[in-house]
C-alpha cells in the first residue's frame, strides 16, 4: 500500500 | 499604503493561474522587497511558495508589511478581464479590508478598475530548511508537462528516479506500465531546451500524479522548470520568473506502508 505523505512532517511551522 | 505597477500584468494573471487549483484562500504578502505567497494544498500535501521582487514592478511601493486576504476563484474571474498587454495596478491602504486592482492599455485607451474586498486568512506558515538536494534536474517545462499529462493515463502514480542513466518517470497501472526517459542533453543551441542531470546519489521517489499535473500550470511562466530530490523529503518544483522571482512546489513523497 502506498500512502501520501503530507508536507507538514517535513517542515515545522514558524 | 501600498502600490504597486506591472507593465506585465500577464505575469501576475499567469502566478494566479499557477496556484488556483490548489489553494482557494490566500494571503499575499507585500514588503518592501517583495510581493510573495506561502501556502498548502488543503490536504497538507503540497506548498506553494511564489516571490515576485519589487524590481519585476515599474513602481513599487509598500510603507509596511501587510497581508492581501484573497478568495483566488474571485481573482481569477477578474483576472479574465485582462488584455493580454495590460498593465496591472495594485493599490491598498495600510489597514485596508479591499485591494484596488486596474487593467491599463495604452493601445485602445481602456482602463478597467475593479475593488475587490480582502478577507482576514490564518496563515499557517512553513519553516522550509535551504537543503543541499542529492539530485537537481533542469529541463523545459513544456517536456516535463506533457510527460506528467502522458503517464496519467498508466496509473495514479508516478515513479521518479535519478540515476547515471538519466531521469525517468514511471507509472503503473492496470493496463500496464509507462515510462519515459529523459537523458543529459546539452546538444541544442537554445539553453531552454537542455536538459541538464546533476547528481550527486540516485533518487528514487513516488508521487501522486495529480498533483504534479496541477503543479504545470506554472509552465507559461516558464521555458525551464527545475527539479529537486533527495531520499524521503519533498521533491521541489521551481518555475524561475526570469530573474525577478519563481513559483515553487513542494511536494511530498509517497511512502509503502
Amino acid at each position: 500500500c502506498v500512502l501520501q505523505a503530507k508536507i507538514l512532517t517535513y517542515y515545522s511551522y514558524w | 499604503m501600498f502600490e504597486a505597477r506591472l507593465a506585465n500584468g500577464n505575469i501576475f494573471k499567469m502566478i494566479v493561474e499557477s496556484i488556483r487549483e490548489l489553494v482557494v484562500d490566500v494571503n499575499i504578502d507585500c514588503s518592501t522587497e517583495e510581493l510573495s505567497i506561502q501556502c498548502m494544498d488543503s490536504a497538507h500535501v503540497a506548498l506553494v511558495s511564489m516571490s515576485l521582487s519589487q524590481s519585476a514592478f515599474d513602481h513599487f511601493r509598500c510603507d509596511r508589511s501587510l497581508s492581501l486576504g484573497l478568495n483566488l476563484p474571485n481573482v481569477s474571474k477578474i483576472f479574465k478581464m485582462m488584455g493580454r498587454d495590460d498593465t496591472m495596478v495594485l493599490k491598498a491602504e495600510d489597514s485596508a479590508d479591499k485591494l484596488m486592482l486596474m487593467f491599463e492599455n495604452d493601445k485602445s485607451g481602456t482602463i478597467a478598475d475593479f475593488e475587490l474586498k480582502l478577507m482576514a486568512i490564518e496563515a499557517e506558515q512553513l519553516g522550509v530548511p535551504d537543503t543541499a538536494y542529492k539530485c537537481s534536474i533542469s529541463m523545459p517545462s513544456s517536456e516535463f508537462q506533457r510527460i506528467v499529462r502522458d503517464l496519467q493515463v498508466m496509473g495514479d502514480t508516478c515513479k521518479i528516479s535519478c540515476t547515471k542513466e538519466g531521469l525517468k518517470f514511471s507509472a503503473t497501472g492496470q493496463i500496464g506500465t509507462g515510462n519515459i526517459l529523459m537523458r543529459q542533453n546539452v546538444a541544442s543551441e537554445k539553453e531552454e531546451d537542455h536538459v541538464t542531470i546533476d547528481m550527486e546519489e540516485p533518487v528514487e521517489l513516488n508521487f501522486a500524479l495529480r498533483y504534479l499535473n496541477f503543479f504545470t500550470k506554472a509552465t507559461p511562466l516558464s521555458p525551464t522548470v527545475i527539479l529537486k530530490m533527495s531520499p524521503g523529503l519533498p521533491i521541489v518544483i521551481e518555475y524561475p520568473i526570469e530573474q525577478l522571482g519563481h513559483v515553487k512546489y513542494y511536494l511530498a513523497p509517497k511512502m509503502e506502508e
